[in-house]
């Protein structure tokens, strides 16, 4: 996180501390489904040398005493079948979901985010906050740090893009977030965290993104997984039981 | 003499019949009939010469050592002796018909001629018990010692009970050594009561009647049995088991009292010594059915079905418990009881008790807990807990607009399970909160 500053205890209690390629993030849904980015797994411009050890930390915000608070083994892991790791400048269906071995048992520190209901929640100009454990000026931090961002207008992200001439697909399955005259973003080793929104109306905090992708740090504006459009997936993924 | 053949019936005529006999002429026919018959002889036709006490010409008639006539004639002369439609019986299986003619037969010198007879014979029955009854008058040996059976063309002998006829199928010698009765009540005497029983008997008398049934003896007056002032029974006794048992040896002119027996099986052993001079002994036996103690309910929660008034041997009972206990026979449960009364007035098995229902530990709650809305503790039938869940990390799911504290409420059934109204056995769910973070982000900088 760049530009951020430290998260207390319980002010972000659904953040996964994840290590599979290197550092990354997560959010706990229900108290056994930890949901992330594909590209966490299966990174871009990787070439796979055997299956990663998926390594889930949850409870803390301090790196040192999350992991100290014992790995949660995964059984299954879901990656959304539209996400092509081979290909390097598309980020669709960057989402997938860890189903852990045991559910974890909830407290003050470890709570799980709702999800999207309605396209508020993506109004322009929409405060949300985004956390995680990468790194934070050219340094990995040590806390867990997080930035309010506001959800950009998807036609200057679009603009953005094109004058950097970059061809990196934005798709409706994304939205960005943040400003280029900002000094504000997430960064390495936060992707898979979430985009959360405070819903003021149910008095509740909703992950509306995934972080996903940018185009360096702090230099324009951050890419996420539009989660909304992956509710049914997701529910369907956790076999949501009545 | 002619030997007719021995059949049951047959004709006899005189010679040349219907052609006039011959003169000069006599036969006798000699009629038998099979033994065990008498011949019944009728003449359908007679015509001989007649003449003053039939002197000429006759047929004669015996049997049995006797003659039963002389006859000549025929119907409407005024001289001779025609038989007319008399029917002539002999005793035994023969009769003997002699026929006789004289030299001529000629009437105020006229040749008369004369056709003769033709008559049929039969066999009938021979009652030789009737007869027995005429000999016992005549001769002190009867053809049967006891008792005579008469059948057609025989009879035969038997004897009294507690006598055996003998080889000679006519004489009887007590034989009361396997005597059994079977009926539910009935009378049982030693042999020739109230005269002198026989001597050197050896008799067993056995009763056996249906289980379930117990026998009451009751002996009558007179009862005597030879005994002697200082040893006890020491030349006739009658001996009496139940069941194998001995329960009683007996002598005397001082009839038992009545004896129950508690027994459907009782034998009575009677033996006799070679002298004596007693009356012997009869007795009423009679059977009483069995019944059991009426069943009676160890507490208050156990419920015998239809109770009746008694219970006789192979009635039974059925118990159940109230709602929400349970039937314990010793420390195990059952699913049902029922006894059966035994043919010794017993229950087969003893009257359970009713338990309590235990529904046992309630089932912990992941993520979540109970407590007792009843005595905390106890989870017998009735006791109620309410489950919760943990919150505010945790919230129970509910359906159908009912309250978490309607669907967590769990009663004890008198089944035995821990079941909520509407959900039965199944337990409730707590289900994760989410988005609610209990220390949320703050910033107070502006």
């Amino acid at each position: 996180i760049v530009g951020g500053q430290k998260a207390k205890l319980g002010n972000f209690p659904w953040q996964a501390f994840t290590n599979i390629h290197g550092r990354g993030g997560g959010a706990l849904l229900g108290d056994r489904w930890i949901l992330t980015a594909a590209h966490t797994l299966y990174p871009k411009e990787y070439e796979a040398q055997g299956n990663a050890t998926v390594d889930v930390f949850l409870g803390h915000v301090n790196v040192e005493e999350i992991t100290k608070l014992a790995n949660h083994p995964v059984r299954r892991v879901s990656i959304h079948p539209d996400y092509r790791q081979e290909e390097s400048h598309n980020f669709e269906g960057d989402i997938a979901l860890l189903e852990l071995e045991n559910s974890v048992t909830l407290g003050p520190n470890l709570l799980p985010i709702c999800l999207p209901d309605n396209e508020t929640f993506y109004d322009q100009g929409l405060m949300g906050y985004v956390s995680g454990f990468g790194i934070t000026e050219e340094r990995l931090s040590h806390n867990l740090r997080f930035v309010r961002l506001p959800v950009a207008k998807r036609e200057d992200c679009e603009r953005w893009l094109r004058k950097k001439n970059r061809k990196d697909v934005f798709s409706e399955n994304m939205f960005c977030s943040g400003d280029p005259t900002l000094k504000q973003d997430a960064c390495q080793g936060d992707s898979g965290g979430v985009f959360a929104v405070r819903d003021e109306k149910n008095d509740r905090w909703v992950a509306t993104g995934i972080i996903s992708w940018g185009i360096g740090c702090s230099r324009g504006y951050g890419f996420y997984t539009k989660l909304l459009n992956y509710v049914d997936w997701i529910k369907k993924e956790m076999e949501e039981e009545d | 003499s002619v030997f007719t053949p021995r059949k049951l019936y047959g004709e006899v005529t005189s010679p040349l019949y219907p052609k006039p006999y011959p003169d000069n002429f006599e036969t006798t026919t000699v009629i038998t009939v099979p033994t065990g018959y008498r011949v019944k002889l009728v003449f359908r036709q007679f015509d001989l010469e007649p003449s003053e006490g039939c002197f000429y010409d006759y047929v004669k008639i015996s049997a049995d050592k006797k003659t039963l006539g002389r006859f000549c004639g025929q119907l409407g002369s005024p001289l001779g002796n025609p038989p007319g439609r008399k029917e002539f019986m002999s005793q035994g299986n023969k009769m003997l018909l002699t026929f006789h003619t004289d030299f001529s037969n000629e009437e105020n010198g006229t040749i008369m001629f004369y056709k003769g007879f033709l008559a049929y014979y039969q066999a009938v029955d021979l009652d030789e018990c009737a007869s027995q009854l005429n000999l016992v008058e005549e001769s002190p040996q009867p053809l049967c010692q006891h008792l005579c059976h008469n059948y057609v063309g025989g009879y035969f002998c038997s004897c009294r009970p507690g006598y055996e006829l003998q080889k000679d199928r006519h004489s009887c010698q007590a034989e009361c050594s396997s005597e059994l009765f079977t009926e539910p009540s009935g009378y049982i005497s030693s042999l020739e009561y109230p005269r002198p029983y026989p001597p050197d008997l050896r008799c067993n008398y056995s009763i056996r009647v249906e289980r379930g049934l117990t026998l009451q003896l009751k002996f009558l007056e007179p009862f005597e049995i030879d005994d002697h002032e200082q040893v006890h029974c020491p030349y006739d006794q009658l001996q009496i088991y139940a069941n194998k048992r001995n329960i009683g040896e007996f002598c005397g002119k001082q009839r038992p009292e009545p004896i129950d027996t508690s027994s459907n099986s009782v034998d009575l052993l009677f033996f006799t010594d070679e002298s004596g001079d007693s009356q012997g002994w009869k007795l009423h036996y009679t059977s009483r059915i069995i019944k059991c103690p009426q069943p009676k309910a160890l507490d208050s929660f156990t419920i015998i079905q239809d109770l009746q008034p008694q219970y006789e041997f192979r009635d039974y009972f059925i118990a159940t418990c109230k709602q929400g206990y349970q039937l314990m026979e010793g420390k195990q449960a059952l699913l049902s009881f029922t006894a059966v009364c035994q043919d010794d007035g017993t229950w087969h098995r003893a009257m359970p008790r009713c338990k309590i229902k235990d529904c046992g530990q309630p089932r912990s709650l992941p993520n979540g807990a109970f407590n007792y809305t009843t005595t905390t503790g106890v989870n017998t039938y009735q006791a109620r807990i309410q489950y919760y869940c943990h919150e505010p990390y945790y919230k129970m799911q509910t359906r159908d607009g009912r309250s978490k504290s309607e669907r967590g409420q769990y009663i004890c059934t008198a089944q035995g399970t821990w079941k909520n109204e509407l959900a039965g056995e199944k337990m409730p769910r707590c289900l994760p909160v989410c988005g609610k973070p209990v220390n949320p982000v703050e910033q107070k900088q502006r």
